[in-house]
């Protein structure tokens, strides 16, 4: 474990639990796409499917077990508690259009071909563009709630700190897995443009809201 | 083939 991991994890915690908490006090999703959450779940279980058969140790698995509940619990407030304010008209990304090609990629370029290993890489895949449905949603909205802007900003950090974490373990532990660094590329240059909406509008306190 | 390193990564 490294610095740089370790508040990934933490950011990653704490974007779950931004979202979380903003939609149950505010009992109300809008402005949040039902769709990355429902992607966001398949990325947590077909990633930690070991998480019974491979004990890493007390921190790996409290924090699979939060990261599944959390993300369960978030789907189950927008498409049920919460329903009547689910924003499906702008919520409309084709999700097939992400999970299917992914899913055949995951067959084609992986580690090992076991169906743990497929699955994992499956995970890793879907989870660089399943922000994709929240990024659409935002642009079409052209607007996005301050509270949700945290949320994608530590959301997007975590994985940035995760590319900073495996330069620290290739060049300490020897450690390196292509697979993982090439899609967490993908999934922190995704965010770029957020990121500079965010730190030019929304850290000196404006609303973040797209160029119409 | 692949050596099969632990995944210790969330």
């Amino acid at each position: 474990m490294n610095i740089f991991r370790l508040v990934g994890d933490l950011s990653h915690l704490l974007a779950i639990f931004v979202l979380l908490l903003k939609i149950w006090k505010s009992r109300s999703c809008a402005g949040v796409s039902g769709k990355s959450q429902i992607l966001f779940a398949l990325v947590f279980i077909t990633r930690y499917l070991d998480l019974f058969t491979n004990f890493i140790s007390v921190y790996n698995s409290l924090m699979k077990v939060i990261f599944i509940a959390s993300t369960v619990a978030t789907v189950y407030l927008m498409y049920i508690k919460f329903k009547a304010t689910y924003d499906s008209n702008h919520d409309t990304f084709r999700i097939e259009f992400l999970v299917v090609p992914v899913g055949g990629l995951a067959f084609l370029v992986n580690h090992d071909f076991t169906p743990l290993e497929i699955l994992w890489t499956f995970s890793i895949y879907l989870e660089s563009v399943a922000i994709l449905p929240q990024l659409f949603m935002i642009s079409k909205t052209g607007e996005a709630e301050t509270i949700t802007s945290h949320y994608l900003f530590a959301l997007g950090s975590y994985r940035a700190l995760y590319l900073l974490n495996w330069i620290y373990r290739y060049y300490f532990e020897g450690y390196f897995d292509l697979i993982a660094v090439v899609a967490g590329c993908v999934q922190t240059i995704l965010y770029c443009d957020f990121f500079y909406l965010y730190i030019t509008k929304v850290m000196w306190g404006k609303k973040l809201s797209l160029p119409a | 083939d692949y050596e099969e390193v632990t995944k210790d990564e969330l």
